[in-house]
C-alpha cells in the first residue's frame, strides 16, 4: 500500500525540501522504492539531487504527457518527477478551468496510474494555490517541517486551516502525520521554548527534531543527500531517525 | 518623488519580511512616511508589525474598496496596506480576466491615486504568481534578501529572470537597486564564501550584511520592531546601516 506524504508549510525556508530529500533517500537506502514530486515552481528538488529533465510535474498537470514519461531515476530506488517555471503556466490553466473542484483533482487522476512506489513524497513547497490543493487531494499524509520560531505555531494553524477544508471533502480523508522540527539550536530559548509548545500542543505527533547543522546546507550545495556528503554527520543521524519514525509511525 | 520598492526573493525564509519590516520602520523613524503593502498570502507583515484590519490588498486587486480604505497606521509614519488568504482568490480572479496583460496592471493602476509617501515597500514573499507580477509592475526599484546558501545564486538569477522578463515591457523600467544579504554568520566558510561571490558577481548592488542576530526572530515574536525590542543589537545597527544605504542609493 503506497504511502502518499504531502510536505507543505506556508512559510518559506522551514527545511521541507531538505526535508524530502534526505527522508526519500533515506528510506530508499532502507530498501524502499521511493517517488518524489516537485510541486514548487522553484524546482528545488531537481537542484538539491543535480537531477535535470525536459519534462516536469507541469506536462502532467497540463495534460501533455503521462507521469511515466515524466519520472527519471535520482539515485538507487529513488526517483523524481523535476518542477520548472511552468508550474505557473500550470496554476492558470487550473484557474481557467472555471470549475475548482475539477481543478484540484487533475493531480489526483493523472497519477493514479502510478505502482510501484512504497512511499510517494510531494514537495508542495510554500505556496498557498491549486497546485498546492491537488497535491492534498491526492496525499493521504501529511508532514508540517516547523523552523523554531514563534510564528511556526501561526504557520501550523494556516495549514491546519486548509487540512480541514480538505476534510469537508466526501471521500478523502488527510491525515495529519507528522510536525518536524527543523533547524533546531538547543542552546537557545526562543528554539527550546518553541519545541517544547510544539510538544506540548501536537503530542504524539512531533517527530524528533532536525537539528541545525550546516553539513544539510552544504550537501544541498553540492547536489547531494546528507549520506552521501556528510554520513557522520548530527544531519545524518537526525534524519536517519527521522526515517525510523515515519517507519513506524505508519 | 516616490521610491517604490518591491522586496521578492521566490527562496522561501530569505529575512525578506524581516527586512521590510525594519527597514520601513527605519526609516519612518528618520522622518520619512512610508508605506508597506503586504503581497503574501501568509499575512507576515501583520503578525511582525502586530496589526490587524478587516479590509486587505485582495480588497484593492478584487476592486471591492479603493486602496486609501485598506491603509491602516502601525507606527508613527508607517502605514500598511495587510494582506490575507483572499489574495488566493484575488490570484484566481485575475488569470480569469483572461489577459494576462491587463491583470497584471490591476495593482499599479488601483495604487496610482495613493500620495505622500516618501517610500513603498511591497513585500512580494515568494510566489511567482500574477499578484508578484502586479507588484514588479507597480514598483520602480527591487530589493533582493538572500540568505547564505550556495542555492542563494539560482534564487537571484530567477528574479533577474523575470526582470528581464517585465523590462521587455515598452514604458516600464524596474532597477535591482540591492542584493541584501541576510541571517550573515561570518564564523560559517559557506556564509564567507557566499558573501564573497555575491560582491564579485553583483559589485555594487551587494548592501552591508545583516548578521545573524536572534532579536529579530524574537522581535518578530513580540509583534515589534529591532529599535522597539532590542535597539542596541546587531540586529538594530545592521538594518539602520541599511536604512543609510537605501537612501544614498536613490
Ligand atoms: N537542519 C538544517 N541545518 C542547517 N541548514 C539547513 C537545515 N535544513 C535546511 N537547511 C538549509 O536552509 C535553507 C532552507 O531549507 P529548505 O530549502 O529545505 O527549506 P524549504 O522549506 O524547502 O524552503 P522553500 O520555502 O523555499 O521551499 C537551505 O539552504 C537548506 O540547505
Ligand atoms: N538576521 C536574522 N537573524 C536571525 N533570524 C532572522 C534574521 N532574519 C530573519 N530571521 C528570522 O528567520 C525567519 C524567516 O525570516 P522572514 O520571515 O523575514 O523571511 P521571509 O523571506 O519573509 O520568509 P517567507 O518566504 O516565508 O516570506 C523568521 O522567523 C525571522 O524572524
Ligand atoms: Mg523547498
Ligand atoms: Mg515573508
Amino acid at each position: 500500500m503506497t504511502r502518499i506524504i504531502s510536505v507543505l508549510n506556508y512559510k518559506g525556508g522551514t527545511g521541507k525540501t531538505t526535508t524530502v530529500v534526505n527522508l526519500a533517500a533515506g528510506l530508499a537506502l532502507r530498501g524502499h522504492p521511493v517517488l518524489c514530486v516537485d510541486l514548487d515552481v522553484q524546482g528545488s528538488l531537481g537542484t538539491s539531487l543535480g537531477i535535470n529533465h525536459v519534462r516536469s510535474v507541469a506536462d502532467v498537470l497540463l495534460g501533455y504527457a503521462p507521469p511515466q514519461s515524466c519520472i527519471v531515476p535520482a539515485r538507487e530506488r529513488l526517483d523524481v518527477i523535476l518542477s520548472d517555471q511552468r508550474l505557473l503556466r500550470a496554476e492558470g490553466e487550473l484557474w481557467r478551468m472555471g470549475d475548482e473542484r475539477a481543478a484540484r483533482r487533475v493531480l489526483a487522476y493523472s497519477m493514479r496510474q502510478v505502482q510501484g512506489y512504497d512511499f510517494i513524497f510531494l514537495d508542495c513547497g510554500h505556496s498557498m494555490s491549486l497546485v498546492t490543493q491537488n497535491a492534498l487531494l491526492y496525499a493521504g499524509e501529511l508532514l508540517v517541517p516547523v523552523s523554531m520560531n514563534y510564528l511556526a505555531m501561526i504557520g501550523i494553524r494556516q495549514v491546519l486551516d486548509t487540512l480541514k477544508d480538505i476534510g469537508r471533502i466526501p471521500g478523502h480523508r488527510l491525515r495529519l502525520t507528522g510536525i518536524v522540527p527543523t533547524m533546531y539550536y538547543g542552546r537557545l530559548r526562543k528554539d527550546r521554548e518553541v519545541l517544547s509548545l510544539l510538544q506540548h500542543y501536537f503530542s504524539g505527533q512531533v517527530t524528533p527534531p532536525i537539528r541545525r547543522n550546516v553539513r544539510l546546507a552544504e550537501a544541498a550545495g553540492q547536489q547531494q543527500t546528507i549520506y552521501e556528503y556528510a554520513p557522520a554527520s548530527h544531519g545524518a543521524m537526525d534524519y536517519a531517525a527521522l526515517v525510523e519514525w515515519i517507519a513506524d509511525h505508519a
